[in-house]
């Protein structure tokens, strides 16, 4: 879930 | 944030604040829907919900503390349900209806345009009217959501798993939204004596919530199946992820 990763790992609001 | 470190309430005032926005629609088609109309608004609204999900599910204490791989683990298990539970709560005052944003209200009878719809409403309609019947109030709700997300899959908890550290933070972030739920009913001023009945009313909730969740999956991707509706970006991970696990 390259979507779901990106969200998680990006420390953006 | 660790959440040994939080009491029960700061925790759950840590929930408070996680809280996603209320999301809209915006652009809905005019009625009477459609089967396509229909499904193309449910499945708009719910991408838009994904990604503030995400951002509610890092602000829970200790979840980015986890594993990235337990975190996409537990997320891809319990979105749907997530997504039906903040639904059920939009519509407890509002018997009858599915408030799925403040621009989306349906009525029952709406869902006969999509064929296999119908079923799942009823599920969320009664649920929603245990909820009801419950009186939920709004701090329950907030721990109950946290926790169908921090149990919302088995391996990461299990002895064995690839993550030993993950695990073991998984396991005392369960006992933190425990304490929180406990502590929340104990406030409400219940007598002692019902107050694990409470916690064990509110409890058994989510297995219904997980039943309707796992039967709109099935519904979603049949309809994708068909053609439908097309499904993409991260509801199209997330409901690939979810139905890959199962095989």
């Amino acid at each position: 879930s390259h979507k779901l990763v990106q969200l998680l790992a990006t420390t953006a609001e | 944030i660790y959440p040994n470190a939080l009491s029960p309430e700061q925790f759950v005032i840590t929930l408070i604040e996680a809280e996603p926005p209320n999301v809209l629609l915006m652009n809905r088609p005019k009625k009477p829907f459609t089967e396509a109309s229909m499904m193309m608004s449910l499945t708009k609204l719910a991408d838009k919900e994904l990604v503030h999900m995400i951002g509610w599910a890092k602000k829970i204490p200790g979840f980015v503390e986890l594993s990235l791989f337990d975190q996409v683990r537990l997320l891809e298990s319990c979105w749907l349900e997530i997504l039906m539970v903040g639904l059920m709560w939009r519509s407890i005052e509002h018997p009858g209806k599915l408030i799925f944003a403040a621009d989306l209200i349906l009525d029952r009878d709406e869902g006969k345009c999509v064929e296999g719809i119908l079923e799942i409403f009823d599920m969320l309609l009664a649920t929603t009217s245990r909820l009801r019947d419950l009186k939920l109030q709004h701090k329950e709700y907030l721990c109950l959501k946290a926790m169908i997300l921090l149990n919302a899959n088995m391996f990461p908890l299990a002895m064995g798993s690839n993550d030993p550290d993950s695990s073991v933070k998984l396991r005392h972030l369960l006992n933190a939204i425990t304490d929180a739920l406990v502590w929340v009913i104990a406030k409400s001023g219940l007598p002692y004596r019902q107050q694990s009945n409470r916690l064990a009313n509110l409890l058994m909730l989510l297995s219904h919530v997980r039943h309707a969740s796992n039967k709109g999956m099935e519904h979603l991707l049949s309809m994708r199946c068909k053609n439908v509706v097309p499904v993409y970006d991260l509801l199209l991970e997330m409901l690939n992820a979810n139905t890959l696990q199962d095989h």
